[in-house]
This record gives structure tokens, C-alpha cells and sequence, in this order.
């Protein structure tokens, strides 16, 4: 575990109050290790430890009888600090009716997620209507049919007629804005973010249907890629938050610490299984204590 | 810095990068780069070492030779595993498609009976290859629906029988026990049986920890490596050649059951350092 290898680097400084140059390039090398085998992306990882680096020795950490606990209670510090300080539950502030939109690559959780949304706004006292405008994978609509169903939440129908998901968006909001429905959550197809043309279909569909909430459904497993998958989507359809799923595995979830650094943008809350009651608010601490293993 | 001649002083570093932001991970990079350096001449170009990185990747990739031209002859029935969401059942479809191109007689067993949708899917998806399928009755356990498939298969003597099961991550004991059910159900068919693991090329690490588990419980005979055609490399198949000598058999490469290509180490190799 890392506690014990920065432990191992640093043995020989403690209580010396000799800095060794080489000490403490093993150590940061420990941390930049971990870092790098919970899928922290490389640049994200480099920058993290420039700022740790920086408190390291403007705390002169290394003269402490314990540099290794020191070295490690600041690197925690900044992997809150990135993380976000504090948990952050979806925002639908203002007048109803809200729209939830969510979007992501292919297979990373969203219908299911959408499900759990709606069953996370029904304990709040919210009414939530569930759609969908994936006219692509087959059987969607019944998958969230089914879930829907076990929930006793309704899905706008799609009718017989075989239309596009920007005429689906809208019809949904039309819908919404008619009906006694306080928030709509809009499942989408999944999609890459290197594909032009169906990034260019989100921008449309988000600019149709002004949602309050735009979040990102990303599986925790993510590698490398989640860097350039969260910027992505971020620059096309300003994110609003991150839904991390799949946190059930052993994973330990670093692609958290890439999407925070490259949109800014907060983790609200975690996929834990694939029930519909598995979507948990998301701790910063907790995170922190997992990406580094 | 230039390509040829002199090695740049920060050579490892930059091929370090090319491997980590590829999700090779820390560990087999740091290995392949020790075995690099061990080979390079004093007079190396960078150029000269790339084609060396290059060379070694392909080399890592063919240790565990994949005899994807001989997969399907002989009857058999084939599990296909993997964790939640990484491409089984799209994937399943676009290999009883190839195998079928071969003039095989293939038979699907939808023994996925968890997930919302999962059957309806997986029926429209092997309409569209014409691909049979057998699916059980609602609240059939997936054993009991292999046992139905298995049936099916040995009375209208087919060639190959693919099986769609369940997402699950491999710490879910009791879902990793029922694959091991799974699979003794099939071996009691008396065709050998075969295990591919569909991994999603997008993961990190975790898909290193996921082979090693998913062998241990059921063993494996190779990879399916799906969603290449986005940004993502897939480099974690290099650390799972080194560790567990699995070799990757398809690449998928898009959401139609034509996106399946046969792995060919040497344009991986290319493309991972590219
Ligand atoms: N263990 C676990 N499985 C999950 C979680 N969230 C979703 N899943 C599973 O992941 C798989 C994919 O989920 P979907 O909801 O179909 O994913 P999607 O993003 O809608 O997929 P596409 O629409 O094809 O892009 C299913 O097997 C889900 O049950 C989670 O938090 N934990
Ligand atoms: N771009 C791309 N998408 C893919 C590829 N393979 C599968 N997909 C998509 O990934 C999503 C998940 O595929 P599924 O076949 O449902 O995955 P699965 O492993 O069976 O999912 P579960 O049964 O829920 O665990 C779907 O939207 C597929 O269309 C691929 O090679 N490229
Ligand atoms: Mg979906
Ligand atoms: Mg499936």
C-alpha cells in the first residue's frame, strides 16, 4: 500500500533531519506509481504532484520526524481538494418542471442510471417522468420500460411513428410542460466522443430542450481515455455534473481525479449496483482513500 | 527533438508516456522499457528504438499465438463473459455472423435472464445476422436455459453454440459461482468448451485484475477487445499477454455486426504507438 512504500522511501530520513535529494525522488515516485495504477491520467498525475511537491517543501515536510505520514496526509489533502470538499447532490433549483439529460459512451451506465434517478427523485418527493431517445440500441425503450415499470414511474411513449432523437427531445418537453410532472430525466444513446456527427446531435438536443442538469454517466474503470472523454463532452455540452458507475468493483476510480481536473465539474453521485436503489451521493474522502489504494 | 540519430535524454520518458497513456500500466511499461533498454546498441537512433518498442510489442502479443483460423472447427459450445456494459451481446452476434461465414451452423443461448431488455436485444440483434436462438422461460435460471440450448444443439446437430451471459464484475462471488455452474453445465454436454473474455477497450487496470479472475474461475482462451474504434488503445491486452498469456482473438470496432475484425498483432502494435 502506498503508507507503507512512502514509508520504505523515507526510513532512513526520519529523524535524521538530513534531506537526501534521492529520499525524496523515491517517494514521489511511490505516489506517482499509485497514482498512475488507478488510471489517473499521466498529465493529471504530473500536475497533481507539481502542487504536492510545492506543499511538500513549503511545509518542509521532509525535515519531520515523519515525512512519510506528512507526505501523505498532504497528498490526501489535495485529492480532496481536486475532488471536491464536500458532497454535491443534483441541483434542480427554480420553478419545475426541471430536465435531467443524460450522456455518455456506449455501455457506461446510463439507462440504468436513469432508472435510479428517477427512484432517487420519488424519495424526494419529486415526481419524475423517464424518457428515452435512443432509437438505436435495440430493445432501450423496453429495457427502461421494464425498470420503469418495478418503479411505478411512467416513460413517455414513443408512438408508432419511427422519428429522430431531436424530434423525440422535444416531444418529451412539450409533453413534460403540459403534464403534472416536475422533472424529466432523458436517457440517450451512447455514443463515442471522437464521433462528429452524433457530438454535434447532443449540442442540438441540449440547446432544444435547456436542461438544468447535463450529467456525465461514466463507468469508474475508465482508463487513460477519461481524460479526453470527459473534455469532450464538456466543450460541446457543458457538463453540469459526473455520475461515476460500476463503483461496486474494485476499480479504484483515478479517471475521478482526470474528468474533476479537466472540466471542473463535480462528481455528484455513484452507481453501486444494478438495482435500482444502487446510486449513492458521492464523498470526496472516500475516494481519495481508493484511488490511493 | 528529431526522430533519427541521437537518443533524446528524455527518450524513456517519452516512450513511458506513449505506453501509460495507452493503458499498458505501470507495471508491464516499466518492464518492457527494462528489456528495451537491455537490447539497445550505443549508436541508437529514437527511430531505431521505436521500431525496437514496436517490434517487442508485436513479439509480447504473438507469445500467446491466437489460432483464430481453427477457433470454430470443432463442434463446441462457447461462453462469452465479461463485465457489465463492455460489448458480450453485440459482440456475441457479430462473431456467430463470421462463424457462420465460414458455412457453420451456429445456435445462440440467451442466457442472460437478469437484465431489463437483455433477451429482446439479443433476439433482434441475431434476427438481423439470421442466427437462431434459444431463450427460456421467464424466472429460468441461466443454467437451466444453457441446459435447454444444449439440447437444441445436439438434436438439430449444429456447429457451434454461442452463450450470452449476464454482465457481472468478477468480486461479485455469487455471480462469478454461477458462471462456474455455467459452465459445468456445458462441459456435461460433452463438447469441449471455450471461454472469451469481451474486454472494453476504454478500462484501465481494472481489466488486468477482471482477466485474472474471470480465468481463475472459468478459465479463458482469449480476448475480444470491443469499442476500438474510439481513442481508446486497449494497451492493458500487452500486461495480460505477459501475465496470463491470453491472447486477443477480434477487435471491435463499431456498433454493426460487420465491426468485427481478426486481431492482427503487428497493426495493433502501430496503432498503440501511434
Ligand atoms: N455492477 C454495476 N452494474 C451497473 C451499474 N450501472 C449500470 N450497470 C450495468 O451496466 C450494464 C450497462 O448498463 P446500461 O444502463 O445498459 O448502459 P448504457 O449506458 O445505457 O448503455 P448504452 O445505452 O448501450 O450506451 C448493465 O448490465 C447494467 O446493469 C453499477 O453501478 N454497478
Ligand atoms: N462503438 C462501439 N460500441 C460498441 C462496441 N461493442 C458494443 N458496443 C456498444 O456498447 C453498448 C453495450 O453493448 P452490449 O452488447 O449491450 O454489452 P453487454 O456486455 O452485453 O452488456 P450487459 O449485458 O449489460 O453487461 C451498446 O450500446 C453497444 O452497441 C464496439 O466495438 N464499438
Ligand atoms: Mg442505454
Ligand atoms: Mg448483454
Amino acid at each position: 500500500r502506498l503508507q507503507e512504500r512512502l514509508n520504505e522511501a523515507l526510513r532512513t530520513l526520519k529523524g535524521t533531519g538530513v534531506i537526501k535529494e534521492g529520499h525524496i525522488e523515491a517517494a514521489f515516485r511511490e505516489i506517482r506509481r499509485a497514482l498512475l495504477e488507478a488510471d489517473v491520467h499521466f498529465q493529471v498525475a504530473r500536475a497533481f504532484l507539481e502542487r504536492v511537491r510545492e506543499k511538500a517543501l513549503g511545509q518542509r515536510v521532509f525535515e519531520s520526524l515523519t515525512p512519510d505520514q506528512h507526505l501523505l496526509m498532504i497528498v490526501h489533502e489535495e485529492l480532496k481538494a481536486l475532488l471536491g470538499t464536500e458532497a454535491q447532490d443534483l441541483a434542480l433549483k427554480g420553478a419545475p418542471p426541471h430536465v435531467i439529460l443524460l450522456v455518455g459512451v456506449q455501455g457506461s451506465g446510463k439507462t440504468t442510471t436513469a432508472a435510479k434517478l428517477a427512484l432517487h427523485l420519488k424519495r424526494k418527493r419529486l415526481e419524475p417522468l423517464l424518457a428515452t431517445t435512443d432509437v438505436k440500441r435495440p430493445a432501450a425503450l423496453e429495457q427502461l420500460l421494464t425498470l420503469a415499470k418495478a418503479l411505478n414511474v411512467h416513460v413517455y411513449p414513443w408512438g408508432k411513428r419511427p422519428k429522430s432523437p431531436l424530434a423525440l427531445a422535444e416531444e418529451a418537453i412539450d409533453f413534460l410542460r403540459t403534464s403534472r410532472y416536475d422533472t424529466l430525466i432523458l436517457d440517450t444513446q451512447g455514443r463515442l466522443h471522437a464521433d462528429e456527427a452524433l457530438m454535434k446531435e447532443l449540442v442540438q438536443m441540449k440547446q432544444r430542450i435547456q436542461p438544468k442538469e447535463v450529467l456525465l454517466v461514466a463507468d469508474a474503470m475508465t482508463g487513460q481515455d477519461a481524460l479526453k472523454l470527459a473534455g469532450t463532452f464538456h466543450e460541446a455540452v457543458g457538463l453540469t455534473g459526473i455520475v461515476l458507475t460500476k463503483m461496486d468493483g474494485d476499480a479504484r476510480g483515478g479517471c475521478a481525479l482526470s474528468m474533476r481536473e479537466i472540466t471542473g465539474v463535480p462528481i455528484k453521485l455513484i452507481g453501486t449496483g444494478e438495482r435500482p436503489s444502487d446510486l449513492e451521493v458521492f464523498h470526496p474522502e472516500r475516494m481519495a482513500s481508493r484511488i490511493l489504494g | 527533438w528529431t526522430g533519427k540519430g541521437q537518443l533524446p535524454l528524455d527518450w524513456k520518458e517519452k516512450l513511458e508516456e506513449a505506453l501509460l497513456s495507452a493503458d499498458v500500466g505501470y507495471r508491464a511499461t516499466h518492464e518492457i522499457l527494462a528489456s528495451l533498454g537491455r537490447q539497445l546498441a550505443q549508436s541508437a537512433g529514437f527511430e531505431e528504438v521505436q521500431a525496437m518498442l514496436m517490434q517487442q510489442i508485436v513479439a509480447i502479443l504473438k507469445a500467446s499465438p491466437a489460432n483464430t483460423e481453427g477457433l470454430w472447427d470443432e463442434r463446441q459450445a462457447c461462453l462469452i463473459i465479461g463485465v457489465n456494459g463492455s460489448g458480450k451481446t453485440t459482440t456475441l452476434v457479430k462473431l456467430a455472423r463470421h462463424i457462420q461465414g465460414k458455412g457453420k451452423k451456429v445456435l445462440l443461448a440467451a442466457c442472460d435472464t437478469f437484465r431489463a431488455g437483455a433477451v429482446s436485444q439479443l433476439e433482434i440483434l441475431a434476427g438481423r445476422a439470421a442466427v437462431p436462438v434459444v431463450k427460456g422461460e421467464p424466472k429460468q435460471s441461466p443454467s437451466a436455459v444453457l441446459y435447454d440450448a444444449i439440447r437444441v444443439f445436439e438434436a438439430q446437430g449444429m456447429d457451434t453454440l454461442l452463450v450470452d451471459t449476464a454482465g457481472r464484475l468478477h468480486t461479485k462471488a455469487p455471480l462469478i459461482e454461477e458462471l462456474k455452474k455455467m459452465r459445468r453445465v456445458a462441459e456435461s454436454s460433452g463438447f469441449p468448451v471455450r471461454v472469451l473474455l469481451v474486454l472494453d477497450a476504454t478500462q484501465g487496470q481494472n481489466a488486468l485484475e477482471q482477466a485474472r479472475q474471470f480465468v481463475q474461475a472459468v478459465g479463458a482462451q482469449g480476448v475480444i477487445l470491443t469499442k476500438m474504434d474510439g481513442t481508446a488503445k486497449g494497451g492493458i491486452v500487452l500486461a495480460i499477454a505477459m501475465e496470463l498469456g491470453l491472447p486477443v482473438y477480434f477487435l471491435g470496432v463499431g456498433e454493426d455486426l460487420e465491426d468485427l475484425l481478426l486481431f492482427d498483432p503487428s497493426s495493433y502494435a502501430e496503432a498503440l504507438l501511434s
